[in-house]
């Protein structure tokens, strides 16, 4: 069964795109077939899976608001043969409003994907869902479609602040949209063992959610910052750097938490 | 008269609250009258000022949509006797959606601001507007009643895509909504000289915006981001601390742009 695994958190920069790209590149190099779906305005995960998203470009805009299918618009990474993008473009910064007085707002994407899983994407292992640093309906969507979702966390204070929110978030969905969510994962990123203040996020994150916390933390490094600039990945722009040994090893770690579910 | 400045830019985690505090805590340090609204709904300025914003609080949400008046929510922060704040609170997350089919959706923080300007708030002399990492109705009602924008740009890969839709959205409000808008400031944060990808965005930027970009570069200093754990700005925190200084020189270089116009 198809893993559907949305990368959610509203506050900015924490990780999402960098996580999102970097995990599913790296089940992806291990030989499993995954698609990542961006649905933030910007596009940053398009760039990083090095797929052209220019205004206009098929998009998650046009599967979600104008019912095309995601199998028409979804295009390969040039980088690894088992890796798969449905890019975002800039057509989607207006989603939000325009989403707000449509049918089955919440369920657009779910729509979208349930065809999808039917048809052409049956043999997908994993679906990532990039999602905005935001809570409106994209990040909605992402949820409704979601079964399980993966928080990144950046060792920083303001992350901690807004974790409450994000959960009862989820569990809104869980009681009214979605049963079957739930937080299977939490990345801890941009980890400075240096500062007292990463380790006390980390020690913080850790004691409140010991299962879902995955034990490797990912490094601050600067070849996972340059890697979209040559439109990759850190898995395929640098193996060996820190930050993708770490998503390598998280990437294992995923993937044999779902063998035992 | 008072200088209204919206700290916008979409892309998250850029720096726009660490900005906003900081420059508004340099300026109210040397003696100006200054107010903070926070319009993001993860509350983290109201946070970095020490101000209280659980969820019920008065907030800039009952001003939004209660139409109650600024005056009534405004709060002294208690470090630095000139700075004041109209915090932020979790009820705003529902915000954007609830403000599509509300009157005049667009100008309700107009309003309301200029009523306080006419009233309490007519000896203030900064007013800064924390944007949430997004293009939605907060972030478009701070610029419908902003005279000018002060955008924060990390130094990284990503900053730059965003760039140009911040710049076309600014012209579209200018266009339509409010024609005194202009994009006043540019900040680089978290700069890092050590990394080419750091000094390659930042000679981007400057080549781009030479007139708007602030000389001052915002070095990246733990003492900035650990500040908020006690409730304070840098500026207080640690005032010699090369975050804090870099924001005092940003302070007076803002200061002195008003003077000359
Ligand atoms: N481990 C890391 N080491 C160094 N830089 C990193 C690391 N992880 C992420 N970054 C950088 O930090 C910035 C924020 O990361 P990213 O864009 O993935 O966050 P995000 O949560 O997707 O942001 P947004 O909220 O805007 O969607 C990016 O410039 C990225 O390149
Ligand atoms: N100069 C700096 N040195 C070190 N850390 C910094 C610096 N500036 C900002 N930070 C940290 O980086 C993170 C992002 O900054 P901040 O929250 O101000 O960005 P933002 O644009 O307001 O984010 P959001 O998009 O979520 O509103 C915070 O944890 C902050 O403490
Ligand atoms: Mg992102
Ligand atoms: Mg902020």
């Amino acid at each position: 069964e198809t893993r559907v695994i949305t990368v959610a958190n509203q506050k900015g920069g924490v990780g999402k795109t960098t996580t999102s790209v970097n995990v599913a590149a790296a089940l992806a190099a291990k030989g499993a077939r995954v698609l990542v779906i961006d649905s933030d305005p910007q596009g940053n995960a398009s760039t990083a899976l090095g797929v052209t998203h220019t205004s206009g470009t098929p998009s998650i805009y046009e599967v979600m608001l104008d019912g095309k299918r995601m199998a028409e618009v979804m295009v390969p990474c040039p980088h690894l043969p088992s890796l798969f993008c449905v890019p975002a473009t800039i057509d989607l910064a207006g989603a939000d409003i325009e989403l707000v007085n449509v049918m089955r707002r919440e369920f657009r994407l779910q729509d979208a994907l349930t065809e999808f899983l039917a048809n052409e994407g049956h043999d997908f292992h994993y679906i990532f869902i990039d999602c905005p640093p935001s809570l409106g309906l994209l990040t909605l969507n992402a949820m409704v479609v979601a079964g399980e979702v993966l928080i990144p966390i950046q060792c920083e204070y303001y992350a901690l602040e807004g974790l409450t929110q994000l959960i009862r978030t989820i569990d809104m969905v869980k009681r009214h949209l979605n049963p079957r969510i739930h937080v299977s994962t939490i990345v801890l990123t941009m980890y400075d063992g240096r500062t007292n203040l990463a380790r006390d996020v980390a020690d913080e994150v850790r004691s409140h959610f010991p299962e879902e916390t995955i034990d490797i933390s990912v490094p601050r490094s600067i070849r996972v910052s340059e890697a979209p600039s040559y439109g990759q990945t850190v898995i395929t722009h640098d193996a060996h750097s820190s930050g993708a040994v770490a998503y390598l090893g998280i990437a294992k770690e995923i993937a044999e938490r779902g063998r035992t579910g």
